[in-house]
């Protein structure tokens, strides 16, 4: 009924002090741990093929660097709030500590603590020999009969009271029964008086601030708590696990379920989908959703949209996450198409170029369309093409007079990474056939090559270089070697709001029904080191002695299969697709055949 | 068989679609 | 708001979404070919009649084939199609108009081939492709007029799909073969 209240001020510094530190702790673990590992990523980031990167930033127009910069304020203003927030709390910590030194009740307090070991001044761990030992000695230095009769009655009680302690302290440490009271209650007479308590000063809960205090504790309780717990739920609820909004997610879902097969996908097709999205409703309620589909392609057109330019950014700046959205339905739903497509709006959107017979090429820099289809009587469509005529030729065909931008558009094009294809297979780890009803996962050895390079068969690359390791790391997670590869640098994206690397899509298809198996897997890592190679054939003659395969990374990409191998014995063939978010031209596409044997 | 047809009539749709896509 | 029309029997809706007119179109198409219908006892038994008269056009294609006449041998064989949509009614056994429909379409698949329209056998491919006919005579012909499309690319899917269900068939194989090199070609 009646509680005593910390008047004292022994007991609420710890409350506060004990508060602050569950929240302080982990934030700062957690901000110490972004520093590092920001430095880090930024670093890989600077190593790979930085030309993109570079590049990207040179052909950005004014608004999308405007774009990026405002973009980068608003996340480190944040980050500015929190830092104030850790630096505040750790300060109101060490004022806690020092006022817990210094204050008085709470050492008093502190020095009721019975200790066995100060008491006969030996360390904590000292054996039973050494207590007997201190014991001896001290006792006949403190034995009431041993003192001397000249101390007054004041001091002869204190070193009598001391004397008692020692006992006691020596009977804790080997006495059987004081011994057990002495763990169990901490003080060898067995319990002793504790005091139950409320850890607030008593003016907080008596007087009219207590009023106050309770109607601080119905807004907590009441008002804040519930808020942020229902905001919180509402987000978590209305968000699905890919990161879309609910509403979008089963828009697409609806489109995909009622998708009639004589429906041509195309571009429009999945841009006019993308602009039902609830996101973009959230963003710009005052806009319509045929709006949207012109925004978007207005980006995809390189259009100006007037007065809706930043609208447009922000819209295109979603539209990433849609689509990887949008990818993940379709592949639930198993199709093939609207799949492929998906990707393929991506790069329209991320490149800002139309899809077309000669998108390759209008994705480089100073592109003149015109002249495309004018340019040359020969009809080049692809980069790999382009790099078989001179530099002086390539100009005209792309209709660039100036020999700077003409040097700046041919690094892009070089630098553009090509998958290649060196060796595919599935594999079992640890076997060297896929058996019936085992776990395979597919793995490809690639090699990253510029459009520019001289092409060379497969078999030209050992077989030496593309194994794997086979040790028992290796064996219980065979993915971890493709985590050994650097990150993916800054894509050449001037047209994309933000800064972006990118990455490759997996697709896996059965080739009986034609029809997607599996989610897709991302691949966000392989060496773009190749890429600096100059290989370039046109001037590599003899292919042979100059082709070195020692020279070259071998890019490792594996990608884990969502079913066992069939039960039966048999070749079963499944399509395997790689396609870029980022450039038009790199993609794989190729049959690869499951050899399941005993 | 309603359903056949409509693929069937689909087909000229298709033709513009890709004619212009190529 | 369903509005029909006791004059012609036919149903409509004002303003109807994409999905309703498609089913509208499907009970009106029911209710004509069952006013027209004359026998009151009739059955999924494909009509005589029709058979007798596609047949004839079909027929008339095929002669002017063998008589080298390509373009009139194509007119007469779309006319039997042609003619198969419009006399067959909707409840005659699908399993029989899917059949006469995909014979027809494979001799207008080869007519359309050797006069270079290769657009239009694409997609005559296409349906057979998507109405459950998946031989290797198709995916050759639906190979080979992508590589004549240009389209190397999805030439090759096709090509390897066809060899993944017949690995043996060597006509898919010289093609993989051919695609290949023009592949390469197109790639620089």
């Amino acid at each position: 009924q009646s509680y005593d209240y910390d008047e004292a001020s022994e007991t609420w510094p710890f409350f506060i002090l004990a508060v602050l530190c569950v929240v302080l702790v982990p934030l700062t673990a957690m901000q110490l741990w972004e520093l590092v590992s920001g430095g880090k990523s930024d670093q890989t980031l600077n190593d790979q093929a930085s030309i993109l990167g570079e590049m990207s930033e040179k052909y950005a127009s004014r608004e999308i660097l405007e774009f990026r910069a405002k973009s980068v304020a608003k996340k480190s203003k944040w980050l500015a709030k929190r830092n104030l927030f850790i630096i505040a709390g750790w300060t109101v910590v060490a004022y806690l500590i020092q006022y817990i030194g210094s204050s008085e009740g709470i050492q008093d307090a502190a020095t009721l603590l019975f200790d066995p070991y100060a008491l006969l001044d030996i360390s904590a761990s000292s054996t039973d020999r050494e207590v007997r030992s201190a014991y001896r000695k001290l006792s006949v230095k403190f034995h009431p009969d041993k003192l001397s009769k000249d101390l007054s009655s004041e001091q002869r009680s204190v070193l009598e009271e001391q004397y008692v302690l020692i006992t006691k302290a020596y009977k804790s440490l080997t006495d059987e029964i004081t011994r057990e009271n002495y763990l169990k209650y901490g003080h060898p007479d067995g319990p002793q008086a504790t005091s139950h308590g409320i850890a607030l000063p008593k003016f907080l809960v008596d007087s009219s601030a207590s009023t106050l205090v309770i109607l601080g504790y119905v807004a907590l309780l009441g008002i804040v708590l519930p808020y942020f717990v229902s905001r919180w739920w509402s987000r978590t609820q209305s968000v699905t696990k890919k990161g879309i909004h609910v509403k979008s997610a089963s828009y697409f879902s609806n489109r995909l379920f009622n998708f009639k097969p004589s429906q041509v996908v195309t571009l429009d097709l999945i841009v006019n989908w993308l602009s039902h999205a609830e996101e973009f409703k959230l963003m710009f309620p005052e806009l319509s959703v045929e709006t949207f589909e012109t925004l978007l392609h207005d980006q995809i057109n390189r259009k100006h949209s007037g007065n809706l330019e930043n609208a447009k950014l922000r819209i295109v700046a979603k539209s990433n996450v849609l689509l990887f959205g949008l990818l993940d339905i379709a592949t639930t739903f198993r199709n093939l198409e609207i799949s492929t497509m998906t990707i393929d709006t991506l790069k329209a959107i991320v490149q800002a170029t139309s899809i077309s017979p000669y998108s390759q090429l209008l994705q480089l820099p100073n592109v003149n369309p015109e002249s495309l289809t004018e340019g040359s009587v020969d009809d080049i469509r692809t980069l790999g093409k382009l790099f078989t005529y001179e530099d002086a030729k390539i100009g005209k065909i792309l209709g660039i007079d100036d020999s700077t931008k003409l040097q700046e558009t041919l690094s892009v094009a070089s630098s553009i990474p090509h998958l290649k294809l060196i060796r595919a297979e599935f594999k079992v780890p640890g076997e060297s056939v896929v058996t019936p009803q085992s776990t395979p996962h597919i793995s490809l050895k690639v090699l990253v090559r510029s459009a520019k390079h001289k092409f060379f068969p497969p078999n030209m690359i050992p077989d030496e270089m593309c194994l794997d390791r086979d040790d028992f790391e290796s064996m219980k997670d065979p993915f971890a070697s493709t985590l050994e590869q650097p990150r993916l640098p800054q894509t050449f994206a001037p047209y994309f709001p933000g800064k972006r690397s990118g990455c490759w899509c997996a697709l896996v298809v059965l080739q009986k029904d034609g029809k997607v198996i599996q989610t897709p897997m991302l691949i966000d890592r392989l060496s773009f080191e190749n890429l600096n190679k100059d290989f370039d054939k046109r001037t590599v003659k003899n292919l042979e002695e100059e082709f070195k395969p020692e020279e070259w990374v071998i890019g490792n990409i594996k990608i884990p299969f969502s079913q066992p191998a069939p039960e039966e014995k048999g070749d079963f063939f499944f399509r395997v697709i790689v396609k870029s978010t980022e450039y038009f031209g790199p993609d794989l596409d190729f049959t690869l055949s499951m050899a399941v044997r005993d | 068989n309603q359903a056949l047809k409509r693929r069937f009539q689909a087909i000229l749709l298709r033709k513009e679609v890709f004619s212009k896509q190529w | 708001t369903l509005q029909y029309d006791a004059n012609s029997k036919l149903l409509d809706v004002p303003d109807a979404s994409e999905d309703i007119e498609m089913n509208l179109t499907q009970i009106n198409k029911l209710t004509q070919d069952l006013v027209g219908e004359t026998n009151p006892n009739f059955t999924p038994q494909p009509r005589d009649e029709s058979t007798a008269m596609i047949k004839k056009l079909f027929e008339n294609g095929l002669k002017q084939l063998q008589q080298q006449k390509m373009a009139e041998a194509l007119k007469s064989v779309n006319l039997a199609i042609e003619m198969a949509q419009r006399k067959r009614a909707s409840w005659e056994a699908f399993a029989v108009q899917l059949q006469e429909l995909q014979f027809m379409m494979k001799n207008r698949v080869d007519l359309c081939l050797v006069q270079g329209k290769f657009m239009d056998a694409l997609q005559d491919l296409d349906f057979l492709q998507n109405t459950g006919l998946t031989t290797s005579d198709v995916f050759i012909r639906k190979t080979d007029s992508l590589m004549k499309l240009k389209q190397y690319e999805q030439a090759r899917a096709e090509v390897e799909r066809g060899l993944s269900l017949d690995p043996t068939n060597a006509k898919l194989r010289v093609l993989h073969i051919e695609n290949t090199r023009r592949l390469a070609e197109y790639n620089g």
